[in-house]
């Protein structure tokens, strides 16, 4: 593991920490798509199938283990908790999500490194990670005003893919045999995805203003 | 080497 792979995953930890750091300490989800974080639950449970067959370290599984158990527990906390259900944004959070899921299913289906169940479900993983924050992004659009924590969770997000992308390159040019492409295309994707939204944290922060997201 | 890449990321 290098630097850049661990950077990236102790930024997407953070996230999930300012996630469930805003949720506990405000007992409010105001501003979280649930769509997103029943996008990433998903992600998660497809792409960790291999807890069971491959034992990598106990990082590895340790890590999947907290990822597949957030985003399960915010998903459970917005639809069911007493007091935080009550600020979810229902009426903005609309975003048809699962035409995404379906989406993703299918170029799964037709694009992955071998025809097999777990290959298509990593491969339907990596493809649905990387639209699963178009929701959230959407939602902060349409209701403007970000507030701190919720901007710093997106942030973090956007850094740990970053440093996935860093973490390639640096692979790509220490390893004999790197070529995850698949892994690769999705993450720039995914990454561009972001660039609206870091520019006007970086806007806003330069400004010492209140981030604010243009209609 | 196994038939499978084993997935070193997360």
């Amino acid at each position: 593991m290098n630097i850049f792979r661990f950077a990236g995953d102790m930024t997407h930890l953070i996230s999930i920490l300012v996630l469930l750091l805003k949720v506990y300490a405000t007992k409010s989800c105001s501003g979280i798509s649930l769509k997103t974080q029943e996008l990433y639950g998903i992600v998660f449970l497809a792409r960790y199938l291999d807890l069971f067959t491959d034992f990598i370290s106990v990082y590895n599984t340790v890590m999947k283990l907290v990822f597949i158990g957030s985003s399960l527990a915010i998903v459970w906390c917005m639809r069911f908790h007493r007091v935080v259900k009550r600020s979810y944004d229902r009426d903005v959070d609309t975003f048809r999500h699962y035409f995404l899921v379906g989406g993703c299913f299918l170029l799964a289906l037709f694009v992955h490194e071998k025809f097999s169940f777990r290959e298509v479900f990593w491969a339907f993983s990596i493809y649905l990670e990387a639209v699963a924050i178009l929701p959230q992004l959407i939602l902060l659009q349409r209701s403007g005003n970000v507030d701190n924590l919720t901007g710093q969770y997106v942030l973090f997000l956007g850094a740990y893919r970053g440093f996935y992308i860093l973490n390639w390159i640096y692979r790509y040019f220490t390893e004999d045999q790197f070529s995850r492409w698949i892994s690769c295309v999705s993450g720039l994707v995914q990454t561009a995805l972001y660039a609206d939204f870091f520019y006007y944290y970086f806007i806003s922060w330069k400004n010492n203003a209140k981030l604010k997201l243009p209609a | 080497v196994s038939e499978e890449d084993v997935k070193d990321e997360l």
